[in-house]
């Protein structure tokens, strides 16, 4: 069972003990295996290897792999903590937590802000708040002057940035969300409230007694 | 009080790549 043995590298992808996500997460030890059937479909879409990569992760977003969001290359690349290019379970879990209804406010304040600091320099810039407003208007099909952006623009960092820096750093952000907290209605997914129903085959190959 | 005025966040927030309930759908 050693991590290192080369001999074992072709054994299929093992599931992480279930017990010890939990014990890190919101999730029960019934809902991590419930999970795992999601993660099983998503990881076996192009390269059934037990892990998920981009073009997967894409896949299940959009459904297609042709379509390229800078989103989700920054999701998937914050569900990838290990900076591998592939997620696995345990990380696809944990980054998942952060979205159940139930994980501290705080973590999906922090997941968003991360998430908004495309360029990762500690802050969220003008730059980047335009970047991505393009990038979601085009993929709505939206259209918008460029006068009527930057007045948006204008309009959200003259609240947001109260230390009048052109940057909205951490602090910032804890404040603007909390003032609007529609701004983190996508941090949330009701679904995993529910992911033991939605995926019932868990029980089949669940490796822990009920309690 | 303010004026009601779109937030670029509440904009990007939209984003279809940022919902991930996506995921759980077939």
């Amino acid at each position: 069972l050693g991590c290192c043995d080369t001999k074992n590298r072709k054994t299929p992808y093992r599931l992480e003990n279930p017990e010890i996500i939990a014990s890190e997460t919101v999730f029960s030890v019934s809902e991590v295996e419930a999970l795992y059937e999601l993660y099983k479909k998503i990881s076996s879409a192009v390269v059934d290897d037990g892990l998920i990569n981009k073009e997967e992760f894409q896949l299940a977003l959009f459904k297609t792999n042709k379509k390229e969001s800078i989103f989700a290359e920054r999701v998937f690349n914050l569900f990838d903590t290990k900076n591998n290019g592939v997620l696995d379970f345990g990380e696809f879990a944990r980054a998942l937590s952060i979205f159940h209804p139930d994980a501290p406010l705080n973590e999906k304040i922090d997941f968003s802000f991360r998430l908004y600091d495309l360029k990762q320099q500690g802050y969220i810039g003008r730059e980047e708040v335009k970047h991505m407003m393009l990038a979601t208007l085009a993929e709505s099909g939206m259209n918008l002057s460029d006068e009527v952006i930057e007045n948006i623009i204008d309009k959200t960092f003259e609240e947001a940035d109260t230390k009048h820096d052109g940057r909205i750093d951490k602090d910032e952000w804890e404040s603007l969300v909390l003032q609007h907290p529609s701004l983190l209605k996508n941090m949330t997914l009701q679904y995993l409230r529910d992911i033991t129903t939605t995926f019932p085959s868990f029980v089949f190959y669940s490796q822990v007694e009920d309690t | 009080t303010k004026p009601v005025t779109m937030n670029a966040f509440e904009l990007i927030s939209r984003s279809q790549g940022l919902n991930l309930s996506n995921l759980f759908e077939k």
